[in-house]
């Protein structure tokens, strides 16, 4: 490894993108999760937090994507040749700022060596805004030439001569797993003095028992809705408590008639999160309402009907809405359904009916989930994993084995393969 | 490498002064480049990039020279001195 010669001498830094990339295919979203994730993993190994900011206040790393000419001493040269650069730790304003070439093809989890992986590059450039120069170490993440994809970034890990590197800057620390992504997590609000804490004698759902209302992936949480309750995943897969949250704890303004939420995600576009129940659905900028509750219809559902489940599919960027064995599709850009719904829900093979909420996960995948069970689509795919079904809990929820555990009911049907069927089911079924 | 394209020879020159390996080109005193030093900043250029150390503007390292990289330099210090620390 080699050193700078500087380094931060505070052990919080704060962070913000001042602009995406125009043309990647990676949303902001996307692009938003991978950075922060990189991010953690420098400050796994180090006694750093990376805090993300808003436009308004003056971060330590300000990255941008830009092209050619981008007033520093470092012009990109268009697709290929330099990808990134960041500047080192220092007093000056651009100290730490980090710069994608935005002619490059960012990808994430690409298999084929069409385009340069966001992840693995972004590590690199915040090696350097941390004090890193280029090694020549065979398997460093900082060697100067791109290595290709360095694999799933919730469970990445330095090699050894970068930590060594950046113990030589930070102090040695023992690896710090909860160090979780720099996405500034939606934290409660101060309790507000009206509701009564919940006591612990409060009767909680267990989390082990599955068959959730609603799950939706938050900036990078997964946040999984049953009742008037929720639990929290943080982007390492850490719960935040086996103990749900209250609902209208949380969610400020959330009308108190309001007891399940039937299905949730997070629009890519502006980050607001959207809350459905029965035939009306809510908007929230963080934590808190924005407006009064809106009909469904709105999203080309026929009046009076709910809906089961609601993801943004970020394959391509539309948000699909599954009620039963029919699902709409609904372009937000556009902000108007798509024409030619409703389908059938056969369309996304081994899918089970009606199911209970999907979400999409930080790595890209596609979860539906149904009573205790969930299918994974690999991103981009319409047919689910052969794998799957596969119980929630063990994998979600830090719950014992399902053959040990009484709660887990078998898989529910899915939808059948594509194949015409003269099927008939009762109403019940 | 055999009697390199004097355009490859100059470009080499270029990358491996962008990127640290060799001083900045300095009109005012203008200091010798021995081929011996041109060398050894081949060498070090291939170390980083996981090459034979042949000394070389081989077809390999030009080759290299081309691959998609960091904007960074890889030597670090005024004098393309490397501050690096030997394990």
């Amino acid at each position: 490894y080699s050193l700078s010669g500087s380094v931060w001498k505070k052990r919080t830094l704060t962070w913000s993108i001042r602009s995406f990339s125009q043309k990647s295919q990676l949303s902001p979203q996307i692009v938003r999760t991978l950075l922060s994730y990189a991010l953690a993993v420098w400050a796994a190994e180090s006694g750093l937090t990376f805090q993300e900011v808003n436009s308004q206040e003056e971060p330590d790393i300000i990255i941008h994507f830009a092209r050619a000419y981008h007033q520093d001493s470092y012009p990109f040269d268009g697709a290929g040749g330099t990808l990134a650069h960041a500047f080192f730790p220092g007093e000056h304003p651009i100290s730490g700022d980090t710069h994608f070439d935005d002619e490059e093809t960012w990808t994430f989890g690409s298999t084929d060596d069409n385009g340069i992986d966001l992840f693995a590059v972004a590590v690199h450039e915040f090696g350097h805004a941390l004090g890193l120069g280029h090694s020549s170490a065979p398997n460093s993440i900082m060697r100067p030439f791109y290595q290709g994809p360095v694999g799933d970034p919730a469970t990445y890990r330095l090699p050894q001569d970068d930590r060594d590197g950046l113990q030589q800057l930070y102090g040695r620390v023992s690896q710090n797993p909860n160090a979780r992504p720099t996405r500034k997590p939606l934290v409660p609000p101060p309790q507000p003095p009206a509701m009564p804490p919940d006591s612990p004698s409060t009767p909680v759902p267990d989390r082990c028992e599955g068959n959730f209302d609603a799950v939706a992936n938050i900036r990078g949480e997964i946040f999984l809705f049953k009742g008037p309750w929720f639990w929290r995943l943080q982007p390492s897969g850490q719960l935040v408590s086996p103990r749900p949250a209250g609902l209208h704890r949380f969610w400020e303004g959330l009308p108190t008639h309001v007891k399940v939420i039937q299905a949730a995600y997070a629009r890519p576009l502006d980050g607001r999160i959207i809350l459905f129940s029965g035939p009306q659905f809510w908007v929230f900028q963080e934590r808190q309402l924005e407006g009064a509750a809106r009909p469904l219809v709105e999203f080309g559902l026929p009046p009076g009907e709910d809906v089961d489940a609601v993801f943004s599919w970020p394959h391509n960027g539309k948000t699909y809405l599954i009620r039963g064995q029919k699902y709409w599709r609904y372009d937000e850009v556009a902000a108007r359904p798509d024409p030619g719904y409703p389908r059938p829900l056969s369309l996304w093979e081994g899918a089970p009916f009606a199911p209970d909420d999907v979400t999409i996960s930080n790595t890209g995948d596609t979860y539906f989930f149904k009573g205790t069970h969930f299918w994974r689509f690999a991103e981009g795919s319409v047919k689910a994993e052969s794998d799957s079904p596969q119980p929630i809990g063990p994998k979600w929820l830090d719950c014992p084995a399902p053959n040990s555990d009484p709660r887990v009911t078998s898989p529910p049907k899915t939808t059948s393969k594509t194949r015409s069927c003269d099927c008939h089911c009762e109403l019940n079924q | 490498a055999q009697n390199p394209d004097a355009k490859v020879v100059s470009m080499g020159v270029e990358w491996l002064t962008r990127y640290g390996y060799l001083p900045p080109a300095d009109p005012v005193h203008a200091q010798m480049q021995s081929l011996e030093k041109l060398q050894d900043a081949i060498k070090v250029m291939q170390r980083f990039a996981g090459l034979p150390e042949t000394g070389q503007m081989d077809p390999m390292t030009i080759k290299t020279m081309r691959k998609p990289r960091c904007s960074l330099p890889d030597v670090l210090g005024a004098a393309g001195l490397v501050r690096r620390r030997r394990r």
